[in-house]
């Protein structure tokens, strides 16, 4: 069975789109076959490759509402062996058009059942908030990875996250399990990044990876440039943190 | 007629809330009649203000959908002047129960109309999307005042946000307007800070505040405090930057 994982966190800016982008091209630099699905409606993910929103013929949300198959929206990016299911913002309505159909939690899953076996890994971008399209997410995942900026606000809605996977593991998806969660934005130069780094392993201990991604303006300067870190600067801190993290991931695939 | 600003942006972890808490104790402390609201279902603008979530009768959900008076929601808060509308999880469920209600668009609108007079002054924390719950702020609102990180990802999602606010001006608040956009954690060891700056102002022009608000830890700490950075540390970098971003704002409101 092809592990899917959802990064997700209805916290916003904690580095969902960084994670997901960056750990895919990672993934993948280690000869993991992997698909990168963009489930967010702010496409930031999509932006990060390069697509061009506009030039788009078919996207996530048709495979959604059953418009297309998901194999006839994935298209393939500049890394060897990274493919991704772009989106554009008309994935706003399927929050609004799906939340009256029948099956309307299933969508996804049954859609990526459809290509599961051409990949090793598969990663799913979500939205901040906890609506359908994250529900979505989290019912076609086997694992989630939460993303968790060293702030305040950030350790707040952690406890909100994990009820919401509570209730669907419990109803709809019993496999689902919580892969890990990763520091993001670590700054050395804060105090608050280590009071986080501490109260967050106390409490959830080895579930926390050991990669921590540090603050580092390499990782939000390759967007713009339409290209993953790896291929804007191989030597930044923040490159090499997203290759460790990689490794990380395969080994917890490969344990479970 | 009182104006209420929508404190909005779907992109996530931009500084709605750091801004909404901030710039409603500032206009407190300039003598005005101040109502916050918290209208994102993580509840952050209620913790930064000291709330606990667990201790509430009532909150915003409530007035919502019609179980209670605005005002019987409403309490006090450390700052002089400030009147907080407190919000908890619950408000998750507001976005599912109102989507097929009649008026959903304009509960909050209607909630407000019963209490606007005893305010000088209300501001609505938006959450990081551009569902029933941002609609409802923007449908109440008289402007919008949208805070945008200076990063790569938050200026692509500008455009998404200015077609939402001219659709909901046009079919459902004429007189809504775009009160300014305010530049958020600039950080001055950044290149990426300055060309968003350049960017925004040269597109935008005097819309963008002159106040720029500065990336400052002081910004990140005060809210595990349950304190709005002026009780928290009046000289930082952060908290004067807001003290201007008020001056500056009820500027905008007496030439309106
Ligand atoms: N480790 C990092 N160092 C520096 N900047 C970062 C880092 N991670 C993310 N960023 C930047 O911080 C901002 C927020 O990150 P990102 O957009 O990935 O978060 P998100 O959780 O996907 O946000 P949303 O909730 O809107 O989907 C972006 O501008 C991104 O470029
Ligand atoms: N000027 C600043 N300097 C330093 N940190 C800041 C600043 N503004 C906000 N922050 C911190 O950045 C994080 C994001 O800010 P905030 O939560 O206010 O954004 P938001 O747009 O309300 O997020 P969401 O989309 O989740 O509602 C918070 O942890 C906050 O403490
Ligand atoms: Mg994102
Ligand atoms: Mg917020």
């Amino acid at each position: 069975m092809t592990p899917i994982l959802a990064i997700a966190n209805q916290k916003g800016g904690v580095g969902k789109t960084t994670s997901a982008v960056n750990l895919a091209a990672s993934l993948a630099v280690a000869e993991a076959r992997v698909l990168l699905v963009d489930l967010d409606p702010q496409a930031n993910a999509s932006t990060a490759y390069g697509v061009d929103k506009r030039s788009l013929e078919h996207h996530v949300y048709d495979a959604l509402v059953g418009r297309r198959m998901l194999r006839d929206v994935i298209i393939s990016t500049e890394v060897e062996g990274l493919d991704l299911a772009p989106t554009d913002q008309d994935l706003v309505g399927a929050e609004i058009e799906l939340v009256s159909e029948t099956e309307r939690d299933t969508r996804l899953r049954d859609a990526i059942a459809t290509i599961a076996d051409d990949y090793d890994v598969i990663l799913i971008d979500c939205p901040p908030s906890l609506g359908l399209l994250t529900i979505n997410a989290l019912t076609a995942a086997t694992g989630v990875l939460v993303p968790l900026q060293c702030e305040f606000f950030a350790m707040e809605g952690l406890s909100q996250l994990l009820g919401t996977l509570d209730r669907v593991q419990a109803t709809r998806n019993r496999s689902l399990n919580l892969m890990g969660i990763l520091l993001t934005m670590f700054d050395r130069r804060n105090r608050l990044s280590f009071q986080v780094d501490k109260e967050i392993r106390s409490y959830f201990g080895p579930v926390v990876f050991e990669t921590r991604i540090p603050r580092n303006v390499r990782l939000s300067e390759s967007p713009s440039f339409g290209k993953p870190a790896i291929l804007y600067d191989v030597a930044a801190a923040g490159t090499l943190a997203y290759l460790d993290l990689a490794q990380e991931v395969l080994g917890r695939l490969e344990r479970d």
